[in-house]
């Protein structure tokens, strides 16, 4: 199974855009997909069509041992499982703040969980707290999403800096698997600029011995287009609102270059 | 002083750049205006131009009493000063955790301020952490930029909740005093139709006893203007850098309409 964290400190850079689109594109493709929403604001989880009644087990439930994954985990769409999220999710991060190990129990969880998927991924809120840090324990790769804006080359060394704690104290098989240029404003100088900056950053760390010296920077940009921000009001993956939008192609080609590894 | 808290705690909705560039219009205007940067992040600091140097104090040493406000604050231009972050903030929220009176914090070294100013404005973090709280308790307004896209009418209601909690046990002069609407994009049908939902959504709650039973929707809306975007990459408002920009056009009006509080 390749488990992937999707996560960025910075608010509002497609986080939850991205793991709910390529989450269904790869779906379609005919690959058994889970996405695990870690967010207490439950966004994939609404735009998944999943909004939780107060009855339905969270991942909540399954991160304070109330429950197991396979309770909290539902079906939304050919090929797509997700477990969700809730508001009482925010209670976590206090929650858990002096459990042992608390770093540690979402991948606990999922090394229980006797369901497989060819795909995980997971939907990181924007911080750098207990949640995002079970998520990045708990998975092989991370991708981070990043608007090309200027702040977002600022919040990127102290994204990689967790990401080389974690590997190095918790997680040693943690890799960045890859950057995902999000909100792409085609035909601004500020997005090719910026854009380059990152694509140089990564090429300057390329034989290194961080756990981003293979990263890459996908090919595929993702456009800024209204009907992705249309979508999750029909609780719908772009391909179910408006198949044959930029946003649909976009992330049907990104999900592809995932699947191959290409862009490498 | 008006104290103004901007606060939302979906990521990436405008928070910084409303904050820095009302600031900005203020200050030129001619009232004393101080920004406090609370967010770990930094994000208004850089956008000022004021990134801390390791031994500058911040907003971090202030509240773990290390400094005095006074210390940690900084003239950035003609009438505008910042009390910058860093990221030594990011661990206030564990360190504060258990602190009698936490949320406190912040209001009563504001109380210990010897300063005044017409402005005080605080940058929130995209979270409804202690960082937040402490904003809501040490000011007399909060205004809540939006990006009209579908979920942002799925965060208002929890936003709300929580100005209405600390409203009720911990600063009862706290209210709503207004809905910014954030990166709009003009002409698409999807932000005219979320932001006639906030619009009516507050129409419906006048006459009750909430804290935003007068709250508005600010008449300026902030268009979507790459200049907006590129500012913070000269450390500039956007005043300074493009001031016949839509986004300059859209932030001076914006000031314009809070300082005569029209559009209630
Ligand atoms: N390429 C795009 N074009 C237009 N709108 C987009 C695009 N990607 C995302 N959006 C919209 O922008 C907003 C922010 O995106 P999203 O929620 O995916 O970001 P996020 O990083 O998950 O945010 P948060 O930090 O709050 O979790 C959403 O309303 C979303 O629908
Ligand atoms: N009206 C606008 N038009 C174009 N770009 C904008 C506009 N407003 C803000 N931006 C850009 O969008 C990004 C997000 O804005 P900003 O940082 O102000 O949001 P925020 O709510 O403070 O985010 P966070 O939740 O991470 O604190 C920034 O790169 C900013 O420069
Ligand atoms: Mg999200
Ligand atoms: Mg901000």
């Amino acid at each position: 199974m390749r488990s992937i964290a999707v996560m960025n400190q910075k608010g509002g850079v497609g986080k939850t855009t991205t793991v709910v689109n390529v989450g269904a594109a790869l779906a379609e493709s005919g690959l058994r997909v889970c996405v695990i929403d870690l967010d207490p604001q439950a966004h994939a989880t609404l735009h998944l069509g999943s909004d939780l009644r107060p009855e339905q087990p969270s991942i909540y439930h399954v991160l304070t041992g109330q429950h197991r994954l396979e309770e909290a985990r539902r079906q939304v769409a050919d090929n797509l499982w997700v477990v969700g999220s809730s508001l009482d999710l925010a209670a976590a991060e206090t929650e858990l703040a002096s459990v042992a190990g608390r770093e540690a129990i979402l991948r606990d969880k999922l090394g229980e969980d006797s369901q497989t998927f060819d795909y995980l991924l997971i939907d990181c809120p924007p911080s750098l707290g207990i949640l995002t840090l079970n998520a990045l324990v708990a998975v092989g790769e991370v991708f981070i999403p990043l608007q090309p804006h200027f702040l977002a080359l600022h919040g990127l060394s102290k994204l990689l800096e967790t990401i080389g704690r974690v590997a190095a104290r918790l997680n040693p098989r943690l890799k960045l698997g890859g950057v995902v240029l999000c909100m792409y404003d085609a035909n601004t100088r500020l997005a090719a600029e910026v854009s380059q900056d990152v694509v140089e950053f990564f090429q300057a760390a390329r034989g290194q011995s961080t756990p981003w010296a293979e990263a890459t920077v996908f090919q595929t940009r993702i456009r800024r287009n209204i009907r992705l921000a249309e979508a999750p009001s029909f609780g719908q993956s772009i391909f179910q609102y408006a198949r044959s939008s930029n946003g649909a192609e976009d992330y049907r080609e990104l999900a592809a270059e995932i699947r191959t590894g290409s862009g490498r």
